[in-house]
């Protein structure tokens, strides 16, 4: 564990945490991407399925972290499509998932380090995950603003992945670690966030509201 | 060295 990939995580959480309470608070998801958040829930539950596997017992952070990860998600996904379905904006999150969970699913059978269900599953989730807050920033583009705490949402959600880029620099500098597709998949994930990293820098950092040109 | 195998990493 280094710095790096303990603030990703942190940032992560940090992430999952505020998203929960702006709908919990606000009892409203308007602004955010059901879709998305569904796509997520996918990536943990494909990514986490060791755990429903061989269940071991809780013996450390990393299996806790999991489970947060996963429960946190789905129950993201309930807020949204059953609590406070009313709410939830489906005419702007209109982007077809199809369109990026099929490649994805294509892509982890053709280029992946072992052909075994584990190891596809797996590839699948970091292809995935690469592309799943396209919906997000799709809807924030139709409806033309996001709001701030949204905006903060997507702040960490963006950094975390960035912070594990620093992280596998780390590992390959210090421990010759190199895990080719999480690194590409990663890489490709952070560069969708830059034009929001953009934005939120030179507006939301100075209290103003993200308004895309509409 | 690709090491994969090991998913350490959340």
């Amino acid at each position: 564990m280094n710095i790096f990939r303990l603030f990703g995580d942190l940032s992560h959480l940090a992430a999952i945490a505020i998203l929960l309470l702006k709908i919990w608070k606000t009892r409203s998801c308007a602004g955010v991407s059901g879709k998305t958040q569904l796509l997520f829930a996918v990536c943990f539950i494909t990514r986490y399925i060791d755990l429903f596997l061989h269940f071991v017992s809780l013996y450390n952070t990393e299996k806790v972290m999991k489970l947060i990860y996963i429960s946190a998600s789905v129950f993201t996904c309930y807020l949204i499509f059953f609590k406070f379905k009313a709410t939830y904006d489906g005419n702007h999150d209109s982007m077809r998932a199809e369109f990026l969970i099929v490649p994805a699913a294509g892509l982890a059978c053709l280029i992946n380090t072992k052909f075994d269900a584990i190891e596809i599953l797996w590839t699948f989730s970091i292809y995935l995950e690469a592309v799943a807050i396209l919906p997000q920033l799709f809807l924030i583009s139709k409806t033309g603003e996001a709001e701030t705490i949204t905006s903060h949402y997507l702040f960490a959600q963006g950094s975390y992945r960035a912070l594990y880029i620093l992280n596998w620099i780390y590992r390959y500098h210090y421990e010759s670690h190199v895990d080719t597709i999480a690194i590409v998949a990663g890489v490709v994930q952070t560069i969708l966030y830059c034009d929001f990293f953009y934005l939120y820098i030179t507006k939301v950092v100075k209290g103003q509201k993200i308004v895309l040109p509409a | 060295k690709e090491t994969n195998a090991a998913k350490d990493e959340l």
